[in-house]
């Protein structure tokens, strides 16, 4: 039996059997992202209707495998560029992908999930936090600078509402470049603590700025193309 | 003179049901969704003379009648899928990833000989 699940999982295009973590798999319903069962239960009417199984229209790209890759960086803490700043680890594992898969399309997600401290909050004009990306271009080493590091790569401003809010970002070439063995040093997410924005009053801010800034959850949706999977063939 | 056997419905080419089980096969720990699928299979005769119904391609029609007349040599054609469709799965990687995979061919809609 091993031998034939091998073959047959070697058909669809898996090295061997997926073996999640037991976490994963009990918390499975709410772990899967709302926008991937959206594109599963699609394709699943879709394909009664013939459309084709490797093209991603939600995306508007060739391929026939959508992952999303988990961020698998460390927690947010002070950041070592600025004081009431906060910096979080991201990093996505591209390894994932087969040497056969073509990667078509790796956009980053960033979500903010934002809490009013206090209801007073909700009235003050509205909330905003400064975001800078950053890619790691090696790892930095005990004494030097991290800024040495690191290469600018978005730097915006996002309004805050309650509730999640979200930032998209193309990031497919560096992600290609991710999949080549010890070139993955991940990127830094900088988020600056209202404090440093003069248009909040000083009297509704907590004792540490960084209290006010939202919890932030990242991932990044990789869609690749199996060659072997898509082959086109003659119909009779 | 060679005797044929009345052929039965059942007996002659056509997609037969087949619904497969991921917690069958013990997959069900990896697989989100979908949690088993009709994937079907052909079987059957294809027989001489091979009716329209049987979606023949002209060789086949060929083999059919060497077949009559020769049924040791020459086998009769295969029964075979002419149409399918794809699958798509969900499922968690080894890195506890959420994938969505298509699969091309997965369903056979339709047989042929």
């Amino acid at each position: 039996m091993k031998s034939q699940e091998r073959l047959f999982l070697s058909a669809l295009g898996l090295s061997e059997r997926p073996r999640p973590a037991a976490a994963a798999r009990q918390a499975a319903g709410r772990r899967v992202p709302s926008a991937l069962w959206r594109m599963f239960r699609r394709s699943d009417g879709a394909e009664a209707g013939g459309s084709e199984p490797c093209t991603v229209n939600e995306y508007g790209v060739r391929g026939n495998i959508i992952r999303f890759v988990q961020d698998q960086g460390g927690s947010a803490g002070p950041s070592s560029s600025c004081d009431s700043c906060l910096e979080k680890q991201l990093f996505f594992n591209m390894s994932v992908l087969q040497p056969v898969e073509l990667l078509s399309l790796a956009q980053l997600e960033v979500t903010f999930h934002w809490k009013p401290l206090r209801p007073a909050e909700l009235l003050q004009n509205q909330r905003s936090v400064s975001v800078s990306l950053y890619r790691v271009i090696r790892s930095t080493l005990r004494g030097a600078s991290p800024q040495a590091n690191r290469r600018p790569l978005l730097s915006q401003t996002v309004k805050l509402q309650p509730g999640p809010t979200s930032l998209k970002m193309d990031l497919t070439a560096l992600a290609e470049g991710w999949r080549k063995p010890g070139r993955n040093y991940g990127l830094v997410l900088e988020l600056l603590a209202p404090s440093a924005d003069p248009s909040y009053s000083a009297n509704l801010l907590p004792v540490d700025p960084t209290l006010a800034l939202p919890l932030v959850r990242a991932s990044l949706v990789a869609v690749s193309l199996n060659p072997h999977q898509c082959r086109s063939r003659q119909r009779r | 003179s060679t005797f044929h056997a009345p052929l039965t419905p059942s007996s002659v080419c056509r997609a037969r049901r087949l619904y497969v089980d991921f917690r069958d096969v013990g997959w069900h720990d990896w697989i989100i969704a979908p949690q088993g699928y009709m994937a079907n299979y052909c079987h059957g005769e294809c027989p001489f003379p091979l009716s329209e119904s049987l979606n023949g391609t002209n060789h086949a029609i060929l083999q059919t009648l060497v077949h009559s007349l020769d049924p040791v040599g020459t086998p009769q054609p295969c029964c075979v899928p002419i149409r399918l469709s794809p699958v798509s799965m969900l499922y968690y990687d080894n890195n506890d990833n959420v994938v969505l995979r298509h699969y091309q061919d997965m369903v056979v809609d339709e047989c042929g000989c």
